[in-house]
Protein backbone atom coordinates (compact mmCIF):
# COMPACT_ATOMS: atom_id res chain seq x y z
CA UNK A 1 0.00 0.00 0.00
CA UNK A 2 2.17 2.71 -1.11
CA UNK A 3 2.87 5.63 1.06
CA UNK A 4 1.13 4.00 4.08
CA UNK A 5 3.38 3.84 7.35
CA UNK A 6 3.04 0.68 9.17
CA UNK A 7 1.16 1.53 12.81
CA UNK A 8 3.79 0.03 15.08
CA UNK A 9 6.57 2.15 13.17
CA UNK A 10 4.19 4.89 16.00
CA UNK A 11 4.82 2.40 18.99
CA UNK A 12 6.81 0.80 21.38
CA UNK A 13 6.35 -2.77 21.95
CA UNK A 14 5.55 -3.12 25.60
CA UNK B 1 -12.46 -17.80 37.54
CA UNK B 2 -13.69 -15.45 35.14
CA UNK B 3 -17.47 -14.52 35.54
CA UNK B 4 -18.57 -10.83 33.98
CA UNK B 5 -22.31 -9.94 33.42
CA UNK B 6 -23.37 -7.01 31.17
CA UNK B 7 -26.43 -6.05 31.59
CA UNK B 8 -26.64 -3.84 28.33
CA UNK B 9 -25.74 -6.88 26.62
CA UNK B 10 -25.82 -4.76 23.05
CA UNK B 11 -23.15 -3.15 23.86
CA UNK B 12 -20.95 -6.48 23.49
CA UNK B 13 -22.65 -6.99 19.93
CA UNK B 14 -22.24 -3.58 19.07
CA UNK B 15 -18.26 -3.68 20.08
CA UNK B 16 -18.11 -6.81 18.02
CA UNK B 17 -19.53 -5.11 14.77
CA UNK B 18 -17.09 -2.61 15.13
CA UNK B 19 -14.00 -4.45 14.99
CA UNK B 20 -14.97 -7.83 13.49
CA UNK B 21 -13.95 -6.53 9.81
CA UNK B 22 -10.94 -4.80 10.97
CA UNK B 23 -9.38 -7.69 13.26
CA UNK B 24 -9.84 -11.34 12.78
CA UNK B 25 -8.17 -12.95 15.83
CA UNK B 26 -7.28 -10.99 18.98
CA UNK B 27 -6.59 -11.65 22.85
CA UNK B 28 -9.12 -10.09 24.88
CA UNK B 29 -7.59 -9.23 28.37
CA UNK B 30 -9.22 -9.59 31.37
CA UNK B 31 -8.25 -7.62 34.56
CA UNK B 32 -8.93 -5.96 37.54
CA UNK B 33 -9.26 -2.59 35.29
CA UNK B 34 -11.60 -4.13 32.90
CA UNK B 35 -12.28 -6.27 29.65
CA UNK B 36 -9.79 -4.93 26.77
CA UNK B 37 -8.10 -5.87 23.66
CA UNK B 38 -5.33 -4.57 21.64
CA UNK B 39 -5.01 -5.38 18.05
CA UNK B 40 -3.75 -4.88 14.87
CA UNK B 41 -5.11 -4.87 11.52
CA UNK B 42 -3.95 -7.88 9.16
CA UNK B 43 -1.90 -5.45 7.68
CA UNK B 44 -0.45 -3.15 10.54
CA UNK B 45 -1.69 -0.24 9.33
CA UNK B 46 -4.51 0.33 11.76
CA UNK B 47 -4.63 -0.47 15.53
CA UNK B 48 -7.65 -0.63 17.57
CA UNK B 49 -7.89 -0.39 21.47
CA UNK B 50 -10.52 -1.33 22.95
CA UNK B 51 -11.91 -1.00 26.75
CA UNK B 52 -14.76 -1.93 28.88
CA UNK B 53 -13.97 -0.83 32.65
CA UNK B 54 -15.01 -3.41 35.55
CA UNK B 55 -17.14 -0.77 36.84
CA UNK B 56 -19.57 -1.16 33.59
CA UNK B 57 -20.59 -4.69 34.54
CA UNK B 58 -23.09 -5.64 37.09
CA UNK B 59 -20.90 -8.47 38.03
CA UNK B 60 -17.45 -8.59 37.57
CA UNK B 61 -15.33 -11.66 38.49
CA UNK B 62 -11.56 -11.85 37.56
CA UNK B 63 -9.68 -14.29 39.77
CA UNK B 64 -6.55 -13.36 37.57
CA UNK B 65 -5.17 -12.02 34.86
CA UNK B 66 -6.06 -13.85 32.13
CA UNK B 67 -5.70 -13.02 28.07
CA UNK B 68 -8.04 -15.74 25.75
CA UNK B 69 -7.13 -15.64 22.09
CA UNK B 70 -10.60 -15.47 20.16
CA UNK B 71 -11.87 -15.38 15.98
CA UNK B 72 -13.88 -12.02 16.47
CA UNK B 73 -16.01 -13.25 13.11
CA UNK B 74 -17.14 -16.34 15.44
CA UNK B 75 -17.38 -14.23 18.83
CA UNK B 76 -19.34 -12.63 16.62
CA UNK B 77 -21.63 -15.49 14.93
CA UNK B 78 -22.27 -16.39 18.91
CA UNK B 79 -23.60 -12.93 19.72
CA UNK B 80 -25.35 -12.34 17.16
CA UNK B 81 -27.53 -15.13 18.58
CA UNK B 82 -28.27 -13.02 21.81
CA UNK B 83 -31.26 -10.37 21.73
CA UNK B 84 -30.73 -7.01 21.74
CA UNK B 85 -32.39 -6.36 25.30
CA UNK B 86 -30.79 -9.72 26.59
CA UNK B 87 -28.34 -9.94 29.30
CA UNK B 88 -24.63 -11.40 28.51
CA UNK B 89 -22.55 -13.23 30.74
CA UNK B 90 -19.22 -14.49 29.96
CA UNK B 91 -17.77 -17.38 31.75
CA UNK B 92 -14.55 -18.84 31.87
CA UNK B 93 -12.59 -21.65 34.00
CA UNK B 94 -9.25 -21.17 34.56
CA UNK B 95 -7.26 -23.78 32.00
CA UNK B 96 -10.07 -24.39 29.65
CA UNK B 97 -9.47 -24.00 26.00
CA UNK B 98 -13.52 -22.79 26.19
CA UNK B 99 -15.16 -19.77 27.01
CA UNK B 100 -19.16 -19.11 27.62
CA UNK B 101 -21.77 -16.64 26.66
CA UNK B 102 -24.55 -16.61 28.74
CA UNK B 103 -27.94 -14.82 27.03
CA UNK B 104 -30.58 -14.15 29.49
CA UNK B 105 -33.76 -12.46 28.28
CA UNK B 106 -34.90 -9.73 30.17
CA UNK B 107 -38.24 -11.70 31.65
CA UNK B 108 -35.65 -14.33 32.40
CA UNK B 109 -37.86 -17.03 30.25
CA UNK B 110 -35.48 -17.75 27.78
CA UNK B 111 -31.37 -18.55 29.03
CA UNK B 112 -28.64 -19.77 26.44
CA UNK B 113 -25.99 -21.08 26.71
CA UNK B 114 -23.01 -20.87 23.78
CA UNK B 115 -19.59 -21.99 24.13
CA UNK B 116 -16.55 -21.29 22.14
CA UNK B 117 -13.44 -22.35 21.61
CA UNK B 118 -10.47 -20.09 22.42
CA UNK B 119 -7.23 -19.79 20.49
CA UNK B 120 -3.37 -19.57 20.81
CA UNK B 121 -2.29 -15.73 19.60
CA UNK B 122 1.13 -14.46 19.47
CA UNK B 123 0.46 -10.77 19.23
CA UNK B 124 2.56 -7.88 19.64
CA UNK B 125 1.26 -5.44 22.84
CA UNK B 126 2.21 -1.69 21.83
CA UNK B 127 2.57 0.77 24.62
CA UNK B 128 0.93 3.75 23.68
CA UNK B 129 1.75 7.01 25.23
CA UNK B 130 -0.31 9.96 26.42
CA UNK B 131 0.09 12.17 23.52
CA UNK B 132 -0.39 15.86 23.10
CA UNK B 133 -2.45 16.61 20.00
CA UNK B 134 -2.39 19.70 17.46
CA UNK B 135 -5.91 19.35 17.19
CA UNK B 136 -9.22 17.63 18.03
CA UNK B 137 -12.65 16.99 16.56
CA UNK B 138 -15.33 16.08 18.54
CA UNK B 139 -18.38 15.90 16.02
CA UNK B 140 -21.25 13.38 15.63
CA UNK B 141 -20.38 10.39 14.95
CA UNK B 142 -23.01 9.79 12.24
CA UNK B 143 -21.75 12.74 9.90
CA UNK B 144 -18.63 11.26 10.26
CA UNK B 145 -19.45 8.02 9.13
CA UNK B 146 -21.55 9.93 5.79
CA UNK B 147 -18.65 12.18 5.42
CA UNK B 148 -16.24 8.77 5.18
CA UNK B 149 -18.37 7.18 2.95
CA UNK B 150 -19.33 10.34 0.36
CA UNK B 151 -15.52 11.08 -0.11
CA UNK B 152 -15.08 6.93 -0.55
CA UNK B 153 -17.09 7.67 -3.78
CA UNK B 154 -15.19 10.05 -5.40
CA UNK B 155 -11.36 8.79 -4.17
CA UNK B 156 -9.38 6.56 -2.29
CA UNK B 157 -7.94 9.01 0.42
CA UNK B 158 -8.95 11.76 3.01
CA UNK B 159 -7.41 14.67 3.50
CA UNK B 160 -8.42 15.79 6.99
CA UNK B 161 -7.39 19.54 7.36
CA UNK B 162 -7.91 21.75 10.62
CA UNK B 163 -7.54 25.56 10.57
CA UNK B 164 -9.07 27.99 12.86
CA UNK B 165 -12.48 27.83 9.68
CA UNK B 166 -12.71 24.86 11.16
CA UNK B 167 -12.29 21.09 9.50
CA UNK B 168 -12.00 20.39 6.01
CA UNK B 169 -11.95 16.90 5.10
CA UNK B 170 -11.08 16.26 1.19
CA UNK B 171 -10.57 14.13 -1.42
CA UNK B 172 -9.89 13.73 -4.85
CA UNK B 173 -10.21 10.79 -7.66
CA UNK B 174 -10.52 10.06 -11.38
CA UNK B 175 -13.78 11.95 -11.45
CA UNK B 176 -13.45 14.96 -9.63
CA UNK B 177 -12.51 16.49 -6.32
CA UNK B 178 -14.68 17.06 -3.02
CA UNK B 179 -14.55 19.29 -0.05
CA UNK B 180 -16.60 19.58 3.25
CA UNK B 181 -15.62 22.17 5.46
CA UNK B 182 -17.43 21.81 9.30
CA UNK B 183 -17.54 25.05 11.15
CA UNK B 184 -17.72 24.56 14.93
CA UNK B 185 -20.94 24.52 15.95
CA UNK B 186 -21.97 24.56 19.75
CA UNK B 187 -25.36 26.38 19.42
CA UNK B 188 -27.41 23.11 18.56
CA UNK B 189 -30.28 21.96 20.96
CA UNK B 190 -29.04 18.22 22.16
CA UNK B 191 -24.71 18.33 22.78
CA UNK B 192 -24.70 15.13 20.47
CA UNK B 193 -25.26 17.15 17.77
CA UNK B 194 -22.31 19.55 18.11
CA UNK B 195 -18.97 20.13 16.60
CA UNK B 196 -16.35 21.67 19.07
CA UNK B 197 -13.24 22.23 17.29
CA UNK B 198 -9.90 22.61 20.17
CA UNK B 199 -6.63 23.42 17.86
CA UNK B 200 -3.03 24.17 19.17
CA UNK B 201 -1.39 24.54 16.07
CA UNK B 202 -3.11 23.88 12.25
CA UNK B 203 -2.50 20.45 11.05
CA UNK B 204 -3.21 18.69 7.78
CA UNK B 205 -2.89 14.85 7.20
CA UNK B 206 -4.01 12.39 4.30
CA UNK B 207 -5.48 8.63 5.45
CA UNK B 208 -6.43 6.05 3.32
CA UNK B 209 -10.86 6.66 3.20
CA UNK B 210 -10.81 2.05 3.32
CA UNK B 211 -10.11 2.24 7.13
CA UNK B 212 -11.67 5.18 7.95
CA UNK B 213 -14.96 3.83 6.89
CA UNK B 214 -14.04 0.50 8.38
CA UNK B 215 -13.77 2.70 11.87
CA UNK B 216 -17.05 4.35 11.31
CA UNK B 217 -18.66 0.41 12.19
CA UNK B 218 -18.54 1.51 15.52
CA UNK B 219 -21.48 4.41 15.18
CA UNK B 220 -23.38 2.44 16.78
CA UNK B 221 -21.77 2.36 20.16
CA UNK B 222 -21.61 6.65 20.25
CA UNK B 223 -23.63 9.62 19.04
CA UNK B 224 -19.94 11.31 19.17
CA UNK B 225 -16.63 10.41 17.65
CA UNK B 226 -13.49 12.20 18.65
CA UNK B 227 -10.78 12.67 16.36
CA UNK B 228 -6.98 13.67 17.63
CA UNK B 229 -4.94 14.62 15.20
CA UNK B 230 -1.23 15.54 15.48
CA UNK B 231 1.57 15.85 12.82
CA UNK B 232 4.15 13.32 13.94
CA UNK B 233 1.00 10.91 15.30
CA UNK B 234 -1.38 7.93 13.47
CA UNK B 235 -5.00 9.97 14.22
CA UNK B 236 -6.90 8.35 16.86
CA UNK B 237 -10.43 7.91 15.99
CA UNK B 238 -12.33 7.53 19.47
CA UNK B 239 -16.04 6.32 19.78
CA UNK B 240 -16.81 6.44 23.57
CA UNK B 241 -18.85 3.42 24.99
CA UNK B 242 -21.48 5.13 27.33
CA UNK B 243 -20.19 4.72 31.29
CA UNK B 244 -18.04 2.03 30.64
CA UNK B 245 -14.85 2.85 28.36
CA UNK B 246 -14.24 3.30 24.46
CA UNK B 247 -13.24 1.96 21.10
CA UNK B 248 -10.28 3.88 19.72
CA UNK B 249 -9.07 3.09 16.37
CA UNK B 250 -5.29 4.39 15.19
CA UNK B 251 -4.25 4.98 11.77
CA UNK B 252 -0.92 6.03 10.51
CA UNK B 253 -0.68 8.93 8.05
CA UNK B 254 -0.32 8.44 4.01
CA UNK B 255 2.93 10.25 3.25
CA UNK B 256 3.51 11.40 -0.38
CA UNK B 257 4.95 9.01 -2.64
Amino acid sequence: DGGQIPIHAFFVKS
Amino acid sequence: MLELRLVQGSLLKKVLEAIKDLVTDANFDCSATGFSLQAMDSSHVALVALLLRSEGFEHYRCDRNISMGMNLNNMSKMLKCAGNDDIITIKGDDGSDTITFMFESPTQDKIADFEMKLMDIDSEHLGIPEAEYHAIVRMPSAEFSRICKDLSSIGDTVVISVTKEGVKFSTRGDIGAANIVLRQNTTVDKPEEATIIEMNEPVSLTFALRYMNSFTKATPLSSMVTISLSSELPVVVEYKIAEMGYVRFYLAPKIEE
